[in-house]
């Protein structure tokens, strides 16, 4: 479950907002900080800029009004609809209308806090549907006031699946925790570290450290940097970025890295694993891979849709580990060349498994340096005239 | 050879007793989910009998979309949901 797009964007970088009139409940300089810092959290997530303006249309237009007012929306009176807005486009397009029968707050508990319910409207002001995932922004319902709001993932996977990744660096956290210190996102009041540029093209890295499928996207890691991909296995806009940018202290150079049938996200480096929840990091982890009765380390992890199952890779073995039993299988080690096909490589860097969105058929992909090895997993064979260049295949290098 | 995928059917239940609703509560469940997309929108030229079956479904609609256990009637969960102030656009885009 998870974000909605509309099919609706805004074609150009910066976006123009103006404020039509104003609601008695704040000052308006309250309202105006309100409303800019409900427009940054996305700011802070895209590329994309909003000016506002003062005079003339504007792609955002911001109105209070109550019952029937100049669409065919009328607002409902105190509770119930709160506001609303519309997807991008001329006229109306963009425009959000807040019930003034509600009693709007600002930095208060009580009351309806108008940052949160304009975040969210302005996420439908630049295309984004409701989500079904219950704790993202975009979900319909009022979350009430949180303060040092942060935008989820889910918000910031679908508003960056719209308009690509904000250049530019956040500070980085230290990727081993320091002992004691509390987990949480970047903190961007930190000077920002002067990173060295990545090389001349980071889409063309040799080998990467991990690939997997994570809500619906792949997603690569190389060391600090991490790729994500859209539906037809291209790279996002604005990528690569930093992981710190996304995942809450993780782990550099990882080993693998997969979405478990419970939508938790594991990484395993060296003889550790990590658990996720989205982007936030477990503070009970890390664990030993031991514990899972897997070897010191692994190359690669690979879930098998929703069987519950989920196999790992090292060196010329392999395992099945059985998620709900939360134990291997019987039987296990077995060896790669055996129940695979002969040409999967041992000592693999990664593996994934994708579907060919034209022709429906799910595929496993074996990945080792700069080669890569599909297995037809209805014939159980690697297609012929593999392996292939990755980067050339999929990051359009 | 690697296990093949295995789908678990959802346990559907009955409507029970215990969660008959009163006909005002009908009306603004029918409301609710034809304003924010779990049912169709009544065509104004030709009336609109929904039977019980339909509103059912877009009670499991609802349900499903927020990952309420999914019984088809207007129960605690689904109602409280419901009345929750929220955004007025339709969770289902047409």
């Amino acid at each position: 479950r998870r974000y909605a797009h509309t099919g609706a964007k805004w074609d150009r970088r910066e976006i123009t907002w103006k404020i039509r009139n104003y609601s008695p409940d704040l000052t308006t300089s309250e309202i105006i900080d309100a409303l800019r810092n409900a427009l940054q959290i996305w700011g802070d997530a895209i590329p994309n800029t909003f000016r506002r303006v003062h005079v003339g249309s504007a792609d955002i237009e911001i109105s209070f009004s109550v019952g029937l007012h100049q669409d065919d929306y009328p607002f409902d009176g105190p509770g119930g609809t709160l506001a609303h807005a519309f997807f991008p486009g001329d006229d109306l397009g963009g425009d959000a209308h807040f019930d003034d029968d509600e009693q709007f707050t600002v930095n208060a508990y009580e009351g309806t806090n108008l940052f949160i319910v304009a975040a969210h409207e302005f996420g439908h002001s630049l295309g984004l549907g409701h989500s079904s995932e219950i704790t993202s922004l975009m979900a319909a319902f009022y979350q009430g006031y949180k303060p040092n709001y942060e935008l989820p993932y889910d918000d910031h996977v679908g508003i960056q699946s719209l308009y690509g990744a904000r250049q530019g660096s956040i500070p980085s956290l230290p990727d081993v925790p320091i002992a004691g210190a509390p987990p949480g996102p970047p903190r961007p009041d930190l000077p920002v570290p002067n990173t060295p540029e990545p090389g001349p093209d980071p889409h063309c890295a040799n080998s990467y450290n991990a690939i997997a499928k994570i809500r619906g996207e792949l997603m690569l890691f190389k060391g600090k940097s991490f790729w994500r991909m859209n539906m037809k296995g291209e790279p996002l806009e604005g990528y690569p970025i930093d992981t710190s940018r996304f995942w809450d202290q993780l782990p550099v150079k990882l080993d693998a890295a997969y979405e478990r049938i419970d939508d938790k996200i594991l990484f395993f480096k060296g003889s550790s694993y990590w658990e996720y929840f989205s982007t936030n990091r477990d503070p009970s982890f890390p664990h030993p891979i031991r514990e899972l009765g897997l070897p010191d380390d692994i190359d690669a992890a690979l879930p098998w849709g929703d069987t519950g199952k989920t196999y790992f890779f090292k060196g010329d073995l392999y395992w099945r580990y059985d998620e709900i039993k939360k134990e291997v299988d019987s039987g296990y080690p077995k060896k790669v060349a055996d129940n695979w096909d002969s040409a999967v490589p041992s000592n693999m860097d990664t593996a994934f498994r994708f579907i060919d969105v034209e022709t429906k058929t799910w595929y496993t992909y074996f990945v080792r340096s700069k080669k890569y090895w599909r297995f037809d997993e209805s014939r159980g064979k690697v297609d012929k005239g593999y392996p292939r260049s990755f980067s050339e295949d999929w990051m359009g290098c | 050879a690697p296990a093949t995928s295995t789908n678990e059917p959802g346990d559907e239940d009955a409507a029970s007793p215990a969660n008959l609703v009163t006909p005002v509560q009908l009306r603004s469940g029918y409301n609710y989910l034809t304003k924010y997309g779990f049912l169709p929108k009544p065509n104004p030229l030709a009336g609109s009998l929904l039977s019980h079956e339909e509103f059912n479904e877009g009670i499991r609609a609802f349900q499903e979309f927020y990952r309420l256990p999914v019984t088809g009637v207007l129960d605690q969960s689904t109602s409280s949901l419901m009345e929750l102030p929220r955004c007025g656009l339709p969770d289902i885009m047409p």
